[in-house]
């Protein structure tokens, strides 16, 4: 596993943003804060390849074959997947909730837009999280600024055509000041 | 500079390059 900066190995093929997978899981009984979720988030890899992209998921765990309250999160290098970071304070995300059974391809689709710059733009995506909850999986997209209208509908535009989903789907934009606020989205 | 852009199907390929191993 690769920890700290990474480079492509010859013959690799480079990435637009160099990337961390972080897994989080919830421990039963244990109170949320900021403090827990931040001790409870592990660095699982980095990458800035394609080759280490596949190399490092072919390892993991498909989200649908996790259990329990469990995240995966992947993020620029060097932003952490946390609201109150530099990179996504003023941000937020789209979220969009899944029937049981359908996270792990559409987490693949997402997360394979992303690193193919299928977004276009710009700098304004921060990363993607897939959560396993026990009635329904979550997975969202985060971008730098929130009050960017303009962008945020092209994410959600994206988000709905390289997922897949029926028309009907529900998308949420949430900024994460509100999450911080509410403190909704542990 | 230039965006590195790639589409579904092709970082699907990849996914079986030896390198990707």
């Amino acid at each position: 596993v690769q920890r700290g900066p990474v480079k492509p190995s010859p013959g690799e093929h480079r990435l637009q943003y160099a990337y961390s997978l972080w897994f989080s899981r919830r421990t039963p009984g244990n109170k949320t804060s900021s403090t827990n979720y931040e001790q409870n988030i592990k660095l699982v890899g980095s990458f800035c390849s394609v080759e280490q992209f596949w190399a490092l998921y072919s390892h993991c765990v498909r989200p649908c074959d996790l259990s329990g309250h469990s995240d995966f999160h992947l993020f620029k290098e060097g932003i952490k997947p946390m609201w109150e970071h530099d990179a996504n304070k003023g941000g937020g995300k789209w979220i969009v909730r899944l029937k049981k059974g359908l996270a792990s391809r559409c987490w693949e689709n997402l997360i394979l837009a992303m690193l193919g710059e299928q977004f276009m733009v710009g700098e304004e995506i921060c990363g993607a999280v897939v959560s396993i909850r026990f009635q329904e999986d979550i997975i969202s997209i985060w971008n730098k600024t929130a009050n960017d209208q303009a962008t945020t509908n092209r994410i959600r535009d994206t988000l709905r055509r390289v997922l897949n989903l029926p028309p009907n789907t529900i998308m949420e934009y949430k900024t994460h000041n509100d999450s911080l606020k509410d403190n909704s989205s542990f | 500079g230039t965006r590195i852009i790639y589409e579904r199907n092709k970082l699907m390929q990849m996914r079986n390059s030896p390198l990707a191993r």
